[in-house]
């Protein structure tokens, strides 16, 4: 079961890098291969992962300077890191001919070794998330329950709608997920009902619930499973990506 | 005294669109003439203030098509709306010969109606924040108190010391303040030690705590200061208009 995945909101901060952070290395204790592909200029995703300065990232592949790089973080887990640099790639790229399928391109040759392939998209929609779309069978969008949120999803959907006409048939929202909850505050009660009418059975029935260790992991380069597994943010993970697995029987 | 002021930080979700719309509409009921501009493709800003579908937004500006459209939204308040076809603006502009100043001509004209304008950015450091880089004298950073908030620090910082440097000789970052805060989590009292070790005394002393009424504020369309005069919220954000205000008589 090969499935190539991008976790994508153009709401900044809702919780993509720590999602694809998380559920990566939710599906390798799984005993699945996973590839993690940072394409966010922020580099979040590398960070996360202790990673200072990688000699090959994405940007360069992105270049055609060379193929895809990836570096072994774990058990089953492998990571495509990024640079500050990538800024500069939607201006570069731009005017480059089938712009929208280089990732595609370099994402091609290595599929088969993998059985998840995720992809961290930073917050915008801009040329680096269009490649991501293009390249990828799957589209999670993690959600905060606030207000603000749920206005940017129709533009979301546009451009996925345009993408999976012109340049990608098979292009799907597969799943929506909750972030920073807080089933105490009414709002993110209310926005929940909205997200649930929304996108029906496609809504994970886990929620991500806040919790401080998913903000500490990242400085000591640990996933919130090594740096404490009994933790909310763990257990929530676990959930969540039991529900991912249990995705592939439904097809 | 004119102050054209940027809130930027390219790191998502840290409360840019949140200050932008409290510390305007504080400015405002401090007899301020304040302008607004939305500089961001989600217009978050826009729809803070109920505006739904503005006849005339910064896109159409940016392209040239017509001057600066403030609309006022309360007593000494006005705000320039965007709009989602703001996703498209960076490639299209980024051809253009002076790419940069095409903002900083709009406002030019109009400097004088206003006591503060500010701009409220997109998460990123694209050709949309670089404009407002080149069209303000000051730059506010706010920070959420994480790990991943204070590693991008260093690429905001570069950006605009090399805009400094070719296309700005006053543009500065005058303030740093902290939001989201919540004291009894020792991440964030050890990450605010980061901050002030890093920024001195451009720190603002008042920290934004964590206030789930400053994010169901905008879906009533208001300011926290209409919303609910006497949450937390609003009582952060007066203290900080105040630490603004006050920075006046410094210069
Ligand atoms: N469930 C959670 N509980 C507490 N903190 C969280 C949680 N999820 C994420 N965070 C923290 O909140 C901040 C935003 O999360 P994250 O960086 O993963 O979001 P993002 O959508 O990737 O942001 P960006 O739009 O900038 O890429 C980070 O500092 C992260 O550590
Ligand atoms: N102090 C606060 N307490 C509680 N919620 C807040 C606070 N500040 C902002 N929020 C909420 O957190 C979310 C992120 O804030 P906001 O949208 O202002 O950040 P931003 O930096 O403008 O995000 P983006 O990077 O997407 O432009 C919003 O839903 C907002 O309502
Ligand atoms: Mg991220
Ligand atoms: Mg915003």
């Amino acid at each position: 079961m090969k499935r190539i995945i991008a976790v994508s909101n153009h709401k900044g901060g809702v919780g993509k890098t720590t999602s694809v952070v998380n559920i990566g290395a939710g599906l390798a204790r799984s005993g699945k291969r996973v590839l993690l592909i940072d394409l966010d200029p922020q580099a979040n995703l590398t960070i996360s992962f202790g990673i200072q300065e990688a000699e090959k990232t994405i940007y360069g592949s992105l270049k055609g300077e060379y193929e895809l790089f990836p570096m072994n973080v774990g058990e089953n887990l492998d990571i495509v890191a990024s640079t500050l640099d990538l800024s500069g790639a939607e201006t570069e790229l731009s005017s480059e001919a089938g712009r929208e399928y280089i990732l595609q391109e370099l994402i091609e040759p290595i599929t088969g070794n993998y059985d998840y392939i995720i992809i961290d998209c930073p917050p915008s929609l801009g040329l680096l998330t269009i490649n991501a779309f293009t390249a990828v069978e799957e589209v999670f969008i993690p959600l905060q329950p606030h207000y603000l949120a749920i206005k940017g999803l129709a533009k979301i959907i546009e451009v996925i709608n345009k993408i999976k006409r012109r340049l990608n048939k098979s292009l799907e929202i597969t799943a929506v997920f909750v972030t920073l909850y807080d089933k105490r505050k009414i709002l993110h009660r209310d926005v929940l009902q909205t997200i649930k009418t929304y996108f029906g059975d496609r809504v994970f029935y886990t929620k991500i619930r806040e919790n401080i260790a998913l903000a500490e992991a990242p400085s000591a380069g640990n996933d919130i499973f090594s740096y404490d597994a009994s933790c909310n943010g763990a257990d929530d993970y676990r959930r969540l990506v039991k529900e991912i697995i249990e995705m592939e029987d439904k097809d």
